[in-house]
């Protein structure tokens, strides 16, 4: 059904969210 | 009355990889249904309605705001159901049937956890709490 999420790991934010966070 | 669901503005282009996700552009905005803590959202943006990962998501009334819970050094004992290479200096390399300390549950579904000396990125999805038996 629709209503089940991926079943693969989401990507990794956007590198620049990423060095914000650090 | 009516449901108000939580406006998110995407902060990065993301192209689907699945036929339940939706591709997005920087700058739109998406309405919340589902967080998954795995780290899909289930939401909706114009006519369009599937997953999108919330690390490309930020709330769009207040973008500085943590939504997110405290770390906890302490830690709470996790296993891990799937095996996983690190691909980013960030995240750790583990086997399946591992046992971990989870630190730090992150809405974007990679969770910071801990095994032995070393801490690093997991994806939630796979990790079990130890402390609950599945089913025989």
């Amino acid at each position: 059904s629709i209503k089940q999420p991926p079943q693969n790991p989401p990507p990794r934010p956007p590198a620049e969210m990423r060095r914000k966070r650090a | 009355g009516p449901i108000v669901l939580d406006t998110y503005r995407v902060i990065g282009d993301f192209e689907k990889t699945s036929k339940h996700e939706i591709t997005l552009q920087t700058g739109d905005l998406v309405e919340i249904v589902e967080k998954s803590t795995n780290g899909w959202w289930f939401c909706q943006c114009d006519t369009s309605l599937g997953w999108v990962p919330a690390s490309y998501l930020e709330p769009l009334d207040a973008p500085e705001e943590p939504e997110e819970a405290e770390p906890n050094y302490a830690g709470e004992l996790y296993v891990t159901t799937m095996a996983y290479k690190a691909e980013l200096e960030d995240e750790l390399s583990l086997e399946v049937d591992e046992e971990v300390e989870v630190i730090h549950k992150l809405l974007d579904g990679w969770w910071e956890v801990r095994k032995g000396d070393e801490t690093g990125h997991f994806p939630s999805m796979f990790l079990k709490s130890a402390g609950r038996k599945e089913p025989a």
